[in-house]
This record gives structure tokens, C-alpha cells and sequence, in this order.
């Protein structure tokens, strides 16, 4: 989902 | 992952080892604030709390333990090791930190993404870490003189927050509703808190001097 994609990065 | 976002985690990782080199071996904390480390230490460890449930990548948690390791271990180097303990200049190191915790925390409860303990934890860590240099940055006015580990160490970490915007744009231009607001609002305030220090730092570079703050 969307804000998985914010949570990939250190 | 792309290569602004590879370049500036190896950025940050390289700072955090610069900074642990500098302690280990010349056994001495002189110039570096406390407060900063122990505010990085508290920004992985609201960020991280999904390291055991999340699983992203072997990169993403090699890299948030070793995140996670170095910065919980300069807080014990200059707290409690006997040597390094007695150059930490707690006179000078004064910056009231908790004045940057408890708005932070408010604001994560007020502006985040989805009101859940994780998410505002999250969120918070990002506000935290957009701050958190202030204590360094405060103690380096006032001792007015950096020694080049603490000067390389700063620039580090303020070319991480450049190459993360960098990284940010990237994503924004190649991947469908790569949006977020708060990431990249807290990330460009942080690293504009490094503007004024990059401008004293490559002047000095630049002149060849010793690398001095105003008063």
C-alpha cells in the first residue's frame, strides 16, 4: 500500500 | 532504490562511523554534543519499531541495527566510559533538548498520516530528527573552534539530508503517487538547518583556515 513506500527508506 | 538514496545512506553510515572512530581511538568526545546523540538515539528508535514486523529488505534491517547499534553505543561511550566521559564538555552542552521533544511530540499527534501508535511514533521520529542537530550546532557556537572530525562529521550528515532530497525528487518524478508531505517537509527543514554551517565550512575549505562560526 502507499505509504509503504514511505516506510521503505532508513 | 536509487542512487541518491544509496549514496546518502552510505553518507549517513559513514558519519556515524567517523564519529565512533573518533571516540574509539582518541578515546575523547571534545566538541561533540550529548545532547544531539542522545536525540538520535531516541529518532531510530521511534523509527525503527517496526524492524521485527516489517520486513523491507536484508538491506533496510542490516542497516537500521547498525543505525540502531552505533548511535545507542556513542550515547554509552560518552555517558559511561571512564576516559571519553571526562572530555564531554557538559557546561557547554546545554541546549534544553526536552524543549525539542514535547513539541515534536504534539505535532506528531497533530499532523501525521494515520493516527496509529507506529505511525505517530514514526512521525514523530521524522520531526525529532529534523531538529535534532540543533544541540551540536548550538555547542559548536559556542566552543567556536571544530576540530576537523566534528566539521566532517556535521558535513556528513548534512550531504545525507542533501542526497535524500535529491532521492525524494527522483522518486517523485519515477514512481505513480510517490507523495508525502511530511518526509519531505521535515527532511528539507533539517537540512536547511545545515545551509549556514555548509557556507562556514566551504569558505574555510576555500580559505584554508581554521574553520570558524560567528559568534
Amino acid at each position: 500500500d502507499i505509504d509503504a513506500s514511505s516506510k521503505d527508506e532508513l | 532504490m536509487n542512487i541518491f538514496r544509496l549514496a546518502g545512506d552510505m553518507t549517513h553510515l559513514f558519519s556515524v562511523l567517523v564519529l565512533l572512530l573518533k571516540i574509539h581511538t582518541i578515546k575523547s568526545c571534545a566538541g561533540i554534543s550529548l545532547k544531539t546523540q542522545e536525540l538520535y538515539a531516541l529518532v531510530f528508535a521511534t523509527r525503527y519499531l517496526d524492524i521485527f514486523t516489517d520486513y523491507i529488505s536484508l538491506y533496510n534491517t542490516c542497516m537500521k541495527l547498525i543505525f540502531l547499534g552505533s548511535s545507542f553505543s556513542i550515547v554509552w561511550y560518552i555517558r559511561r566510559h571512564k576516559i571519553v566521559r571526562r572530555s564531554y564538555d557538559k557546561e557547554q552542552d546545554t541546549f534544553r533538548h526536552h524543549f525539542l521533544i514535547l513539541p515534536c511530540i504534539i505535532l506528531a499527534l497533530l499532523i501525521n498520516e494515520k493516527f496509529t501508535v507506529k505511525e505517530v511514533m514514526w512521525t514523530f521520529s521524522l520531526y525529532l530528527e529534523a531538529v535534532a542537530i540543533l544541540p551540536q550546532l548550538v555547542l559548536l557556537q559556542r566552543t567556536r573552534n571544530i576540530d576537523n572530525l566534528t566539521g566532517q562529521y556535521i558535513f556528513l550528515l548534512g550531504a545525507y539530508r542533501s542526497l535524500y532530497i535529491l532521492n525524494w525528487i527522483y522518486r517523485y518524478f519515477t514512481e505513480q503517487h510517490y507523495v508525502h508531505w511530511i518526509t519531505w517537509i521535515s527532511g528539507l527543514v533539517q537540512t536547511l538547518l545545515y545551509a549556514d554551517f555548509f557556507y562556514y565550512y566551504f569558505h574555510s575549505w576555500k580559505n584554508n583556515e581554521k574553520l570558524q562560526l560567528p559568534a
